[in-house]
């Protein structure tokens, strides 16, 4: 392509290859090379105009950062279907809030699966944080009993997490609405941030997973897993349009370091690479 | 659903429902957007296109009264077809017999290798799940709980963190306890990880492995057709396990792994609950995806 050139078909097509390739889907892809074709983009245009469309795109969801006020408790409630990272996750965020000085309590709320309260448990004490487990306990009523404690220890960072479930499992998204009853109930005057955990390698099921859990229990943020790998976790971008949900963390490796707060700029720059 | 379209497509061309150029273009748009939405990976949708297209020209559906059904039936067909042989069963022909588990982080290798125990203990064998994973905060209490719960012989060497040596070590076990077959659970790995792909390629060369099982994730993306291949290539696979087939994720990324990698999908995995992994259906799959 010679700058300013008029872009061809073939290139019109490696443009859409490259969009659902990244897992945008077939539909805000096609869209996307038609607003191309429309405008008459020229090929020296192509980059920043995809990218001022990308940006508009995650626009329509809140401009916002994970929440936190170190004068309130702040309650991190983290959900997602299996092996999506949540656990992981919440070891990374209670050790980036122990850095910072701040009072973690972690919650065992996976009281199902094999071995979950004992892997949480480690990442506490990589972080250095303590963790609230019980066995055979219920995990709404961990979650109750945490947020007292939190009022009665000063913790000012409580993050639960919660075992993996898939959207269509109707009894396991009921569960998951009672626990964040319980939680919303006991809130006071404190900070509440239900995050929904990606599996940054998954395809268009992604959207219809925000769509289940957020109706259930009302989603305030989304963290998008694995990204140190190939895919480009571009299912976020019909999150944003259609759901206007906000991405605020990523997660990119397995270490106690490897998360990063969502930078517009960065993930979408990543996308050309 | 895709017949749906199709039948709206050919419909709306007003002519007596005929298939005419215009519309089989419409119709095959319509066939690729299914697929893609399904995440099928993009340059298999492309192949799987233009087969179909050839069929479409080459097999008089022009002239079939009922167009839309007659090419909803060739792409089933076709689908049906390259997902596979039904029921490629496992090769475990030695004494003891090895199965290597391996995938990317989260796919379910672990409960799958509790479940693949349970189907072996029905057929007759003697298995012993081997823990490998040395690396995820309470991996090997994870296999141990579910091998426990399940009535599975286990073995693990907890303080070692070199897996050829603890699988040295399984394999001594396994003689003296008369176990016929060996399931390794490694440790979730990216196929980009050259140091984690070379311990996998340690254990290849350093033991006799019946089945390389790559175990994937159904709601994996577009990326599934490169990670397939590359796992395949560093490695060589003999099957594929599906999981998490309990979902409503169409699972189109089993066409892009049988189609890319031409092995097979051996196993699928449908729930949490350890149960014996069942057979895979193409037939039942193709409708999956189309759905
Ligand atoms: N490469 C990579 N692996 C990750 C990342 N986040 C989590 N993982 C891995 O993914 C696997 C699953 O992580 P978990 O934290 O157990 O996931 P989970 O959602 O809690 O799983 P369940 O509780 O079983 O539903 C583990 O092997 C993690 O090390 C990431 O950002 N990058
Ligand atoms: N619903 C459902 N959940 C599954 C299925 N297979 C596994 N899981 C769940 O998926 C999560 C991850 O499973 P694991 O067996 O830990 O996955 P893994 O591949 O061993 O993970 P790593 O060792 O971290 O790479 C767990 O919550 C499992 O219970 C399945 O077929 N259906
Ligand atoms: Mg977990
Ligand atoms: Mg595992």
């Amino acid at each position: 392509i010679t700058n300013d050139d008029v872009i061809n078909e073939y290139e019109f097509d490696d443009i859409e290859s490259m969009l659902i390739k990244a897992d945008l889907g077939v539909d805000l892809s096609v869209e996307l090379v038609e607003k191309l074709k429309d405008k008459k983009i020229k090929s020296s245009q192509l980059k920043p105009f995809l990218k001022e469309e990308f940006v508009n795109i995650l626009n329509n969801a809140p401009d916002e950062k994970l929440k936190f006020d170190k004068n309130k408790i702040n309650i991190y409630f983290v959900v997602g279907v299996n092996g999506a990272g949540k656990t992981t996750l919440i070891g990374k965020l209670a050790n980036k809030f122990k850095k910072e000085g701040q009072k973690v309590l972690l919650v065992a709320g996976d009281t199902f699966r094999a071995a979950a309260e004992e892997q949480l448990d480690i990442w506490s004490k990589r972080a250095e944080v303590d963790i609230l487990r019980e066995d055979k306990a219920d995990s709404a009523s961990l979650a109750y009993r945490a947020i007292d404690s939190a009022r009665k220890e000063n913790y000012n960072v409580v993050i639960i997490d919660s075992a993996g479930r898939l959207q269509n499992k109707f009894n396991l998204i009921e569960e998951l609405k009672k626990i964040k009853n319980v939680i919303a109930k006991k809130i006071e005057n404190d900070n509440l941030e239900t995050i929904l955990v990606l599996d940054g390698t998954q395809g268009q099921n992604g959207l219809n997973q925000a769509m289940v859990f957020n109706e259930a229990v009302d989603i305030s943020a989304i963290a998008i897993t694995k990204l140190d790998g190939t895919p480009k976790g571009g299912i976020i971008f019909s999150i944003a349009k259609t759901l206007k949900l906000p991405t605020k963390l990523i997660g990119i490796g397995e270490g106690i370091n490897d998360i990063k707060e969502f930078n517009k700029d960065e993930f979408i720059s990543a996308l050309f690479d | 659903s895709l017949s749906e379209k199709l039948q709206q497509i050919i419909a709306s061309t007003g002519k007596n429902s005929t298939l005419t150029d215009d519309n089989i273009q419409d119709a095959l748009r319509e066939i690729r957007r299914a697929l893609l939405g399904a995440d099928v990976s993009l340059n298999v949708v492309k192949s799987f296109i233009s087969s179909i297209k050839n069929k479409v020209v080459g097999e008089k559906v022009v002239e079939s009264t009922n167009p839309s059904q007659t090419l909803i039936k060739i792409v089933n067909d076709e689908l049906t077809n390259l997902l596979g042989e039904k029921q490629a069963p496992l090769k475990l022909d030695t004494n003891p017999s090895i199965i290597m588990m391996l995938g990317l982080q989260g796919s379910g290798k672990t409960t799958s290798a509790a479940k693949l125990a349970l189907k072996l203990k029905k057929e007759g064998k003697s298995p012993l799940l081997v823990a490998l994973d040395v690396y995820r905060p309470a991996a090997i209490l994870q296999l141990k709980t579910l091998a426990k719960d399940n009535n599975i012989d286990f073995f693990s060497d907890e303080n070692n963190s070199d897996v050829v040596d603890i699988a040295k070590k399984s394999l001594e076990h396994a003689q003296k306890n008369n176990n016929t077959v060996l399931i390794f659970d490694t440790a979730g790995r990216l196929q980009i990880d050259s140091d984690m792909m070379a311990e996998l390629m340690l254990l290849s060369h350093n033991f006799k492995i019946n089945e390389k099982l790559l175990v994937v994730d159904s709601m994996i993306g577009q990326a599934a057709l490169e990670v397939a291949l590359d796992f395949d290539e560093q490695l060589g696979i003999d099957g594929v396990i599906l999981t998490k087939l309990d979902g409503d994720t169409k699972g189109g990324c089993a066409l892009s792994i049988v189609h890319a990698t031409k092995k097979p999908i051996k196993l699928i995995a449908t729930g949490e609950n350890i149960v014996p992994l069942e057979d895979f259906h193409p037939d039942r799959m193709a409708n999956r995806i189309l759905g």
